[in-house]
C-alpha cells in the first residue's frame, strides 16, 4: 500500500460522504446522476464478489462494505426517500446508461485475465467504473447552476482518480515492473473523461464564478 | 503470480 493508493481511498470515501452529507442535510439530491449512481452499484458488487473468498487484508473487506453499502444507500435515497426523491432532476437525467452496460459486459467476454466468473465480472466492473461517470458529466453540462457539493464530489471523484494513476505509475517503478492492461488502461480512460471538467470547476474557482459547463 | 494479485486493490 503506497501513500497514492492510501490517499486515493481516502479521497473516494471523502466523496462519497460528501455526497451522502448534501442529500441527508439538504434532503436533496439536485443535480446528482441517479444513473451513474446505479452504475456504480453495478461496479461494486460486480467488483466485490471475491469479498468473502479472497482474503486481501481487513482493510480491503471494511472498505469495501463501505463502498457497496454507501452507493446502494444513496441509490435508495435518490429512489425511495419520500422528499429526497422529488429533487431528483429526472427530466435531465436522461443518459441511457443501459447502453454502457452491454457493450462493457461483451467487451469483458472478451478481455479479461481468466475466463471465470469472478475475472470476467471483475473486468466488466472495471471497464463500466471507467464510463460510469458520463451520465453525471452530462446532467451537469445540463444544470443551470450547479450547486457547490455537486461540483466538489464530482472533483473529488476526478482526484481519487488521478490519485490512483499515481499510483500505478509508483507500483510499476517500485514493485511491479510489468504493465496491468485492465485495470490501468481503464483507468486511464476513466480520468481522462474528467479533463473537461477538471478545466472548467478549476478555472471557476480561480475566478470565484459558479461552475458552469458548456452545453 | 502477480497478475492473480491484480484485484488487489480497491
Amino acid at each position: 500500500m503506497n501513500l497514492f493508493r492510501l490517499l486515493g481511498d481516502m479521497t473516494h470515501l471523502l466523496c462519497i460522504v460528501v455526497l451522502l452529507l448534501k442529500i441527508r442535510t439538504r434532503k436533496s439530491c439536485a443535480g446528482i446522476s441517479l444513473k451513474t449512481q446505479e452504475l456504480y452499484v453495478i461496479v461494486f458488487l460486480t467488483r466485490y464478489l471475491d469479498l468473502f473468498t479472497m482474503y486481501n487484508s481487513l482493510y480491503q473487506i471494511v472498505m469495501k462494505l463501505v463502498f457497496v453499502g454507501t452507493s446502494i444507500g444513496i441509490v435508495w435515497y435518490m429512489r425511495y426517500h419520500k422528499v429526497v426523491k422529488q429533487t431528483y432532476s429526472k427530466n435531465e437525467d436522461t443518459f441511457r446508461h443501459y447502453f454502457l452496460i452491454l457493450p462493457c459486459f461483451v467487451l469483458a467476454l472478451f478481455v479479461h485475465l481468466d475466463f471465470t466468473v469472478v475475472e470476467v465480472l471483475w473486468s466488466f466492473s472495471l471497464y463500466l467504473e471507467a464510463v460510469a461517470i458520463l451520465p453525471q458529466l452530462v446532467l451537469l453540462q445540463r444544470s443551470r447552476n450547479i450547486d457547490t457539493l455537486t461540483g466538489d464530489y464530482v472533483f473529488l471523484l476526478g482526484v481519487y482518480r488521478v490519485l490512483y494513476l499515481l499510483n500505478w505509475v509508483y507500483r510499476f517503478f517500485m514493485e511491479i515492473h510489468q504493465i496491468r492492461w485492465i485495470p490501468w488502461v481503464s483507468g486511464f480512460i476513466q480520468t481522462a473523461l474528467y479533463a473537461d471538467f477538471f478545466y472548467y470547476y478549476i478555472k471557476s474557482w480561480k475566478n470565484r464564478e459558479k461552475l458552469k459547463l458548456p452545453a | 503470480d502477480p497478475e492473480s494479485k491484480a484485484h488487489d486493490e480497491l
